[in-house]
């Protein structure tokens, strides 16, 4: 089904993009 | 962007009420919010300088407002070792003299971007990821913003 192919696809994204959020380093200079 | 980040500021346990943009105009709720995300540096002598019996007044609505840009604007400058864009700098007056929500959603992301680099930004991206589908997009987008306008 293309449509719910297109949602995996987008969770796909959001979970990427939230994931590699978390894994980067907080912004603090120390 | 604006609706979207209220649904997202609706996450937060805060005192005072955030459900749609008037709510938002006086600084109370974003300052709460701020509170929240890192109370070491937006302490409880910084919230105490909100005023929150502001009724109508645009003034203390201002001075309100003025006070969360600049606490953001320290937040990101001196915490997160970043100068924020000119570009996405919200202009207050259109805030607290016409409500404006597209000025609103410009405070409301830089917000956002304190919060998803925060000590405890786990916790709040984990609850970002919560969100509606469509609430995350908007959510992401936003970001994507702030980082593509990122002035170390």
């Amino acid at each position: 089904d293309p449509s719910m192919k297109a949602g995996a696809t987008s969770e796909g994204v959001l979970a990427n993009f939230f994931n590699s959020l978390l894994s980067k380093k907080t912004g603090s200079p120390g | 962007l604006c609706d979207s980040l209220i649904l997202w500021l609706q996450t937060f346990n805060t005192a005072e009420s955030c459900k749609d943009v008037q709510d938002l105009t006086n600084g109370v709720a974003m300052a709460q919010v701020l509170h929240e995300i890192d109370a070491a540096w937006f302490d409880d002598a910084w919230l105490s300088r909100i005023k929150e019996d502001v009724g109508d007044n645009w003034r203390i609505k201002a001075s309100n407002l003025k006070k969360v840009l600049q606490g953001i604007m320290d937040y990101y400058h001196e915490f997160l070792g970043q100068q924020i864009s000119e570009d996405l700098l919200p202009d207050l007056s259109q805030i607290s003299e016409h409500s404006d929500p597209v000025e609103l959603g410009r405070l409301l992301q830089l917000i956002l971007g304190c919060a998803v680099n925060c000590e405890k930004k786990q916790e709040h991206i984990q609850v970002i990821m919560t969100l509606e589908e469509s609430v995350q997009h908007v959510v992401m987008a936003a970001i994507q913003e702030l980082m593509s306008k990122e002035i170390a």
